[in-house]
């Protein structure tokens, strides 16, 4: 035991990069994007702003580039500036209930250190809140203590009343092409899930290309909504209890869940046998237990909608129909539901058939809380419920050939990854049941359009 | 901002513990068992014992389990049993350029967390390193402070002499069965690349299970390794030269780096341009990068063998004619190489034809350092290599239909895991060609059998 050590989050993430998308030269570069642009469209959408978003690639040397990304959102507090480019699991969207792209505070920071590591230089940022100055400067993370340094830093002028962020990380050892797993198609998804943004991207050579806004409706900002009992768990139960400033457990499960009201509260008193006079942070194990088998004993109104923001099944319609000319699509949006831990998510699903759809055989895109999902598709929970769709059934009579895209998103209040680099949902069994749920109602469709289709070829034939 | 926050390491897992292997009933449990063996294993092995382990799971009500598991290796002193099982990030592993089956810290902590969040229970433990006394204990994970906690301990006089370590875990929201995914089949597949080891599984029922060992060879203690130049990249190399002891460059590039002799070090000073007799510790970012470049113009010996344990190309065909009495295998240890970093690695691979071979189509079974990969098949790097072979070429027909086994293990001093759950391998470029060439290696044998085969089949037939 003489060699026994702790290690911190950021040297285990510097060892172990793989996890958080740095592996190969082309996802490295595609994933450094990610993080930036997943952040401008927080930040944009939790302030109402409608998102003006530029990314900029410029090669510097062979397999060696700088990647300069700017948003219009709140800007950075300079206070915050080492936390938020330097601390790995510090962040304003990990402990809250509420839909977003980020929410284990990591990404940007694992950005900065990625291009630290590879170039040995720090990143460069520039922001402002909107007040009467800029802050300029450079940050870099120091590893072994997992701790954010400003580098260098000066004050402009702000004589624009300018509000946004700036951000410029350059990295070695990664690549720019315009394949499938390119910053060029992980652009390309992002505007066709969010068709309230407006990126500007240029490219290597030059080439400026414009995903302009097809809505200037900015989506109501994400509103955190509280867990629903469905799902809760005695450990859930306890941990919400010692951090809730109620006083009673009655008044804590009215305040802090949704739909239940103080006649449910007594229902579920009466069925727990656990006091409503209780102090929350005096519940025990067994009483914890008891009140969430009285929880699943209980009929609860359906979890509330407005707290979640999917895409919507026109607009998945509109973007298929722009993108893919298909001679068919069908959308679905699905009522809430929830999973352990009482988290709210909904799928939305769409399938567009002919036109140029399909990659040769079933082509699968996948996105989650309107993030595109472009690698790690084989490990996907969303992929295996694509694959458990008994496709025959619809009328689709080879899946290797078929000319058929489908689309599914999912949003929720934490999406569940299988690993911190976000590409790919765990199995949870109501996740994946809604996803098969909501293909094999667009599967009826299709089979019957299919079946019209196969009429008319048979008509005309005769 | 105002909602700006950090967490802790363990409450991050615990929010995703599906990316420690937590997610579905049937995973969960065997997780647990996964994590208590390689660490028995691992402490023996380091201890030079010959491997004693047993594994009891007993059902305590619906999808309510107790897993307890015994070793015979070092025991965990008392001063350390908090950090070990409570302490995320901590351990004796990580930091060491060594081939183990562990590397993050992690592992049992996160067992600690999930039978803890799922029972509300501590995990009990007896220990002794072999001294006149025992402790018996409990342990729990404070989740905020990433801290272990010692709830109850007490001292035994250890008039046996024992020494080693029992650990028991309680979990709820998990299932025992015997599938593929089961314990069951896991301590199977540890058996098959462990032939060292003797391990009892009693299962729920009372069945007992004895994987007995087929050699009492003790593998000799994993050595660290130090790191080939090949693969090296400057940040390594300036990390390397912070943490050095040696006073000058000459004697940190002899000293922590294999195949560098004094006249190799002359060679790269003059390519670099680097003076021998800088101190390490004031090397800077281009002083680093000259000499890793000299290091890409130098020609070096291969990586030493003697670090590294694979199981050898005669025990794996020995496991895989007794577990699947083909009519056909062949296998290969290739010879080691080096990915990023300059870590060492040996890919090793077989092949199994006929007899119980194949699921219906290949069949993959995967190992890493000797622990087997049940999980995240689809989004590992070894199966997308077994994939980019072309088995035509050596005479197989029909991927789907084909009574072929694929064994693949990796032995290096990193796996390079694409999440802390270590169940699948990221991308490297170095590993997918040495699989790839390892399998079309066997696939030549192969190729060779089959013609043989249908020769006789045809003469046969005239
Ligand atoms: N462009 C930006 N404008 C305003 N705030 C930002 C911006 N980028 C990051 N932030 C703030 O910095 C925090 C840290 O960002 P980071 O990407 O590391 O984590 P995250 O987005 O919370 O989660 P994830 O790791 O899943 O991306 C965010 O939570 C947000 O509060
Ligand atoms: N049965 C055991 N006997 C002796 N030491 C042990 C035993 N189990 C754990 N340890 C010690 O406790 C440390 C922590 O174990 P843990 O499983 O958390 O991490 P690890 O094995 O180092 O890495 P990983 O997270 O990849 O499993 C180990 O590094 C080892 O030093
Ligand atoms: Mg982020
Ligand atoms: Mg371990």
């Amino acid at each position: 035991f003489k060699e026994f050590k702790a290690q911190s989050v950021s040297e285990f993430f510097k060892k172990n990069a793989a996890m958080l998308g740095y592996t190969g030269k082309i996802r490295s570069l595609t994933t450094i994007v990610h993080e930036g642009v997943t952040n401008s469209l927080d930040a944009c959408e939790e302030a109402g702003i409608l998102p003006e978003i530029s990314v900029w690639v410029e090669e510097l040397g062979t397999e060696h580039y700088r990647v300069t990304m700017e948003d219009n959102a709140s800007g950075i507090p300079l206070e915050y500036v080492p936390q938020v480019f330097g601390r790995m699991l510090a962040g304003s969207k990990a402990h809250r209930n509420i839909q977003s792209r980020g929410q284990q505070g990591i990404g940007v920071s694992g950005a900065v250190m990625f291009s630290q590591v590879t170039t040995g230089k720090p990143t460069s940022f520039l922001t402002s809140t909107g007040d009467t100055h800029i802050v300029k400067g450079r940050v870099q993370l120091d590893v072994k203590r997992n701790l954010g340094e400003i580098v260098d830093k000066e004050k402009l002028h702000n004589t624009s009343g300018w509000r946004g962020t700036v951000i410029a990380h350059e990295a070695k050892g990664v690549l720019y092409n315009k394949s499938r797993y390119s910053p060029y198609n992980y652009l390309r998804m992002t505007s066709i899930a969010n068709p309230h943004a407006r990126i500007t991207f240029i490219e290597p050579d030059g080439t400026r290309i414009l995903f302009e806004r097809s809505t200037t409706l900015v989506p109501k900002p994400p509103k955190a909504i509280k867990p629903h009992p469905y799902g809760i768990t005695p450990d859930d139960l306890l941990t919400m209890a010692s951090n809730t400033d109620a006083k009673k457990l009655g008044a804590f499960l009215e305040k802090e869940f949704v739909r239940i009201s103080s006649a449910k509260a007594e229902e579920i008193a009466s069925l727990s046998g656990v006091s409503l006079a209780q102090q929350p942070a005096r519940l025990s194990w067994d009483d914890a237990e008891r009140v969430v088998n009285a929880f699943k004993a209980t009929k609860f109104f359906a979890p509330p909608t407005e707290g979640l923001r999917p895409i919507g099944g026109e607009e998945i319609a509109k973007s298929l129909t722009s993108t893919l000319s298909p001679e068919f699509t069908q959308t679905i949006t699905r009522a809430p539901q929830t999973f352990r831990g009482g988290i709210l998510f909904v799928v939305e699903a769409g399938l567009a058939y002919g036109g140029k759809a399909g990659k040769g055989g079933i082509e699968i895109i996948r996105y989650a809380n309107r993030a595109p999902l472009i690698f790690d598709q084989g490990g996907c929970a969303i992929t295996e419920a694509v694959k458990s769709v008994d496709w025959k059934r619809y009328g689709v009579r080879d899946v290797e050939k078929v000319p058929l895209t489908v689309f599914v998103n999912i949003v929720s209040t934490h999406v569940p990854y299988t690993s911190a680099g976000k590409q790919a949902l765990a199995m949870e069994e109501e996740i994946h049941a809604e996803v098969r749920y909501a293909l094999m109602d667009c599967g009826r469709a299709l089979s019957r359009f299919l079946a019209g289709k196969r009429k008319l070829y048979e008509r005309r034939s005769k």
